[in-house]
């Protein structure tokens, strides 16, 4: 028995109710920052494979949590960051083949969950590219817009994000910086993001991003393109006292 | 809704926490002679026991550390509580025989980072600050 002649310290003998317990965790999920329950989703079937973004945010969770510089790539926003989201497109638009030019891709991003109060210190779009052979080994360059404003009888306001150089027969997951958007989805984050993709060969001709590999919803479900915003939390860590 | 623990499982984080109490395996304490000395216990946070797996995506749960017994820096309701103090308070209502309340002041703390699903199913990685206790006033 060890020292069982020492009587364990008397705790206040307070019992919970059935309902408390219920307010109790609510609380230490608010604490934790956690929401309430996510909407129900259909467990993983055996065939169907993670979906990207949960993927892509596992290697950032074991980068931050593996902080002796063990294994992976490394992260560049990830130090600065305390809240990390990400978001898969709820819409995805073309104008590509038989249509006029110039071709583009669309996507746009539900960002209302994003919390109030938080600053942005990077935001990426990642979407998969696959080796594309027509043309072969010429050079594309991928220019991604802010749709700004949509107009029915005209063309969206567009606001330039970012370009990247790669070569046709070029695969892996292309990220475009897409920060400088943040201007103007933060203040009012209660409207979607909206985010366009063009692709043009180097003597300038319009192609189609599909064309060009560029996977969008037909992509496999871990090659499926999300966006990721690296937020600084500006909640204070110290809660006032009851 | 919190699934109560098994019986035997509360009786097991029971004689965990006793243990270390009475075998002194890795606890360390001080206390002016004749008192109860504070000492250092493990308490470990399960989202597993809690249920919430299906949208915490990792880790399973934590560890942290707390302290029971007489303590130099004894926390009282005019100081601002840090998320730990609040987390022992509040598994403390939930498990009074288990985890006792509040009793020191945390001098040292470190995050901890959090994967987890949000409403619309977006996957979110929080980094929750000043959230495990190293060190307390105490020791």
């Amino acid at each position: 028995g060890g020292h069982l002649s020492r009587a364990p310290h008397v705790f206040p003998q307070r019992r919970l109710g059935v309902r408390e317990p219920r307010d109790v965790q609510r609380e230490i999920r608010e604490v934790l920052g956690l929401p309430g329950r996510p909407r129900s989703r259909a467990p993983l079937g055996a065939a169907q494979q993670p979906a990207s973004a949960p993927l892509f945010m596992l290697d950032l969770y074991r980068a931050m949590t593996d902080d002796s510089g063990g294994g992976g790539p490394p992260q560049p926003h990830l130090d600065r960051a305390d809240l990390i989201m990400s978001f898969v497109n709820i819409v995805e638009r073309d104008r590509t083949l038989g249509s006029q030019e110039p071709h583009w891709k669309e996507f746009h991003f539900d960002l209302t969950q994003i919390p109030a109060g938080e600053a942005v210190t990077a935001a990426e779009f990642r979407i998969y590219k696959e080796p594309s052979i027509h043309p072969l080994n010429t050079t594309l360059h991928i220019s991604m817009f802010e749709v700004v404003q949509e107009h029915s009888n005209r063309e969206s306001d567009l606001f330039f994000l970012d370009l990247q150089t790669l070569r046709s027969e070029d695969e892996g997951w292309l990220v475009l910086d897409i920060t400088a958007a943040s201007d103007r989805w933060l203040p009012n984050h209660h409207r979607d993001l909206g985010l366009r993709l063009y692709v043009e060969t180097a003597d300038g001709h319009s192609m189609d991003p599909g064309l060009a590999g560029l996977l969008g919803r037909q992509a496999p479900h871990s090659r499926q393109p999300f966006m990721v915003g690296f937020f600084r939390a500006s909640r204070s860590s110290v809660r006032t006292p009851r | 809704t919190a699934r109560p623990l098994k019986k035997q499982q509360l009786n097991h984080i029971n004689q965990l926490l006793h243990s270390n109490t009475y075998l002194g395996i890795s606890d360390d304490g001080h206390g002016s002679h004749g008192r109860e000395v504070c000492r250092r216990h493990e308490l470990y946070v399960s989202f597993r026991d809690l249920g919430w797996l299906d949208s915490v995506i990792a880790p399973q749960g934590y560890s942290a550390y707390y302290c029971a017994g007489e303590c130099i820096y004894p926390l009282n309701s005019c100081m601002n509580s840090t998320n730990h103090a609040t987390m022992q308070a509040l598994v403390h209502l939930m498990k009074p025989d288990v985890i006792p309340k509040v009793c020191c002041v945390p001098t040292e703390l470190s995050a901890i980072s959090l994967l987890y699903y949000d409403r619309n199913n977006n996957v979110i990685l929080r980094r929750e600050r000043n959230m495990v206790v190293q060190a307390c006033g105490c020791h």
